[in-house]
């Protein structure tokens, strides 16, 4: 149910 | 060279039975502050971070920055090896190629070292920016345990909703569905029961409960959870280790298709 996101979409690499 | 002794060192085998399920391996980071780590879950979906400062550990000498790469469920074996009381002192030196980990009973009457071979990680690291979240919801952490191991009888995802009300916590399956509310309760005995919500909108988010499950394994750790929502971001959940830490888990939301 649903589409599940990545942590990735939020946080940018440093 | 670096050199670490934890007089509380069922903290770090704690630590390790919390994370070593989500991710396999990962670098721990020792600098001035402290000792940390930050790492995803292999389908990049949730990440940790942890920290335990200093001030954490009764001698702590890290002459440079270094990050040591470890198989997360090898450590939590050779940690299983500690006492419950036992002082745990770690130990590497610059450029060598393994974590020496010592552990002395609280009377000194046995002391045992075991070595890990330290492995080359490729890790990417996240900037996680300070928010403002739109709710944050503290709560007895065997509380939260309870709630999400009691819906993941259920179903699969939980659906976590902050309103002046209090926190819901809901999910549904094929047998049917549940909803646990939460009320603000701080007419308590003990600061640890009590539930505190502050909120600023009301908010509404889902997650995978498998991972939300994971999660709670950090709860011998703190007393108290601290769930930080806002709409379209990760949730943090975060067991705060007294004075001298933390554990914070961040979760990528699930979203209507």
């Amino acid at each position: 149910r649903g589409v599940q996101l990545s942590i990735t979409e939020f946080y940018k690499s440093t | 060279m670096l050199e670490l002794r934890l007089v509380q060192g069922s903290l770090l085998k704690k630590l390790l039975e919390a994370i070593k399920d989500l991710v396999t391996d990962a670098n721990f980071d020792c600098s001035a502050t402290g000792f940390s780590l930050q790492a995803m879950d292999s389908s990049h979906v949730a990440l940790v971070s942890l920290l335990l400062r200093s001030e954490a550990f009764e001698h702590y000498r890290c002459d440079r920055n270094i990050s040591m790469g470890l198989n997360l469920s090898n450590m939590a074996k050779v940690l299983r090896c500690s006492g419950p009381d036992d002082i745990i002192t770690l130990k590497a030196d610059d450029g060598g190629d393994s974590l020496t980990f010592m552990f002395e009973s609280p009377n000194q009457d046995k002391i045992a070292d075991f070595e890990m071979k330290l492995m080359d990680i490729d890790s990417e690291h996240l900037g996680i920016p300070d928010t403002e979240y739109q709710a944050i919801v503290r709560m007895p952490s065997a509380e939260f345990a309870r709630i999400c191991k009691d819906l993941s009888g259920i179903g699969d995802t939980i659906a976590i909703s902050v309103t002046k009300e209090g926190v819901k916590f809901s999910t549904r399956g094929d047998i049917g569905s549940a909803n646990i509310v939460c009320r603000q309760n701080t007419s308590v005995d003990k600061p640890e029961d009590a539930t505190i919500i502050e909120m600023e909108e009301p908010v509404t988010l889902t997650f995978a409960l498998r991972y939300i499950n994971s999660f709670t394994k950090a709860t011998p750790l703190s007393n108290q959870v601290t769930l930080s929502l806002s709409s379209d971001l990760p949730v943090v959940v975060e067991y705060k280790i007294a004075e001298m830490g933390y554990i914070r888990f961040y979760l990528a939301p699930k979203i209507d298709e």
